[in-house]
């Protein structure tokens, strides 16, 4: 099972767009899917097609013991992959947990047992290297960082590396980049050509290959409550993101 | 003095794009600006022109009671206004002030005595509603909201209402909601005219008439740490933060 936390502390860089569309590709390739929401703004939830305002538990009440991740477990709209739902409650988690034991591994232990029943489990994460954040890394074994090919999301990216290894190094040793993600790329944009052509040369291999342009479809989709490709599977959006799950599908055979 | 929170806790909005011009056009119209960077991200410290690593102390200093405002503050390499700047230290500040006495009222508490030194204070604030973004909000008299005309965005505007609300009614009674800002405004998009004219019917005079238009220069300027009317000052951004400070000017004087 491949535990990809979704993440980068750079806001608006197209994570949850990465991470409920992602799901839907995934799943329309057979693969079992489920999608944790670790977001207090619970937008991976909203975006799967689940009304947030109707949830009693969520997420939070996994974190912080009261629940199991199956009593918390539902279904997307559209789609068929599970979804562990957030809301404004998970706000709460980052100070609660802050003096619990076990606080980092919170979210680790709550997937063990479930092996067998997924092949990929994909964390959305807030955007904010926080308590909640490292229970993402913590859990994962890979990491998937979306990234706008602009001027502050290239200056996030040594934060962001420096976490990974000190959660690498701490809590979880098996934890690796997988891969860097170009989002909402615009080609004809001088500025995004040249931070793309820095990450190439910085981290080689581990920049996908796939990129997601920027393509209204994305944005319009959430509205709607469903992944790109039950919204417009014709559109460069959709088309990107079944490109990105085939591209994973190939590394792992690879691996 | 009017102290003005720049916030929405949805990532990627325009908050510190925002923050950085706004503040280089009302000093070019001859107000005394500072502006408090209190994202630990750091990018308001950086498009201002400053070196975050040779930074021996910041904002978080201050929150955290071992430094004087007038100790960390320094001056931006362009446009003359003055910054408290912030750097990844700042990450920190929102687990040490849970405990502390006074955790809410910290910035309020170090911006008294400022008040013949400035006509603007600007607070960037991190993507989240948390301590520290209520340390900006209980410090300000005002708050501004950027706001990207997209679903997501839109989606998390009520619980940023909510958390303003609870603000004024425990800790500051005069907080204001002065204006929600369009930002990255791309009028070809049906969705963020829709998103737009949901935000007039229900705002109405609050949403300010000056609109931020998607333009590149904007995403350009930061590379060159300085704000957007010194890298292309005939651009369509500069010209529209030069147009929102006239604004805001106009809205003091009425007042
Ligand atoms: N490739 C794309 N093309 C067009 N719009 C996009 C694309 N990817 C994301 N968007 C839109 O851009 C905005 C930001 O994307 P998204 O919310 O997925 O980013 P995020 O990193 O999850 O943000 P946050 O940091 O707030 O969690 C959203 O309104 C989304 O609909
Ligand atoms: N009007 C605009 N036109 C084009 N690019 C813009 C515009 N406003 C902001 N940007 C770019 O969009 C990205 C997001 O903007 P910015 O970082 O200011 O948002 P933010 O709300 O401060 O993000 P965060 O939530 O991470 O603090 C940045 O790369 C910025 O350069
Ligand atoms: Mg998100
Ligand atoms: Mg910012």
């Amino acid at each position: 099972m491949k535990i990809l936390a979704i993440t980068n502390q750079k806001g608006g860089v197209g994570k949850t767009t990465t991470c409920v569309n992602l799901a839907a590709s995934l799943s329309s390739a057979k693969r079992r899917v489920l999608l944790v929401d670790l977001d207090p703004q619970g937008n991976a939830t909203t975006g799967s097609g689940i009304d947030k305002s109707a949830l009693a538990t969520t997420i939070y009440h996994v974190l912080l013991g009261q629940k199991k991740l199956a009593d918390v477990k539902v279904r997307s709209a559209v789609g068929s992959f599970d979804v562990i739902p957030a809301n404004r409650e998970l706000a709460g988690a980052e100070v609660e947990l802050v003096n619990e034991l076990a606080r980092e591994t919170r979210l680790k232990n709550a997937l063990v047992g479930l092996e067998k029943d997924y092949d990929y489990v994909l964390i959305d994460c807030p955007p904010a290297l926080n308590l909640v954040t490292v229970n993402a890394l913590t859990a994962a074994n890979a990491v998937m960082i979306p990234m706008q090919c602009e001027y502050f999301a290239l200056e996030g990216l040594s934060d962001l590396v420096n976490t990974i290894k000190k959660v690498r190094a701490y809590l979880n040793p098996k934890l690796e980049i997988e891969g860097l993600l170009r989002t909402l790329f615009d080609p004809r944009n001088m500025l995004a050509q040249q931070v793309s052509a820095q990450l190439e040369n910085h981290f080689g291999k581990k920049v996908y290959s796939t990129v997601i342009p920027r393509n209204v479809r994305l944005a319009e989709a959430p509205s709607y409550g469903m992944p790109v490709m039950y919204h417009d599977r014709s559109s460069k959006g959709a088309q990107a993101y079944m490109a990105l799950a085939q591209e994973m599908i190939k590394r792992e055979k690879a691996s």
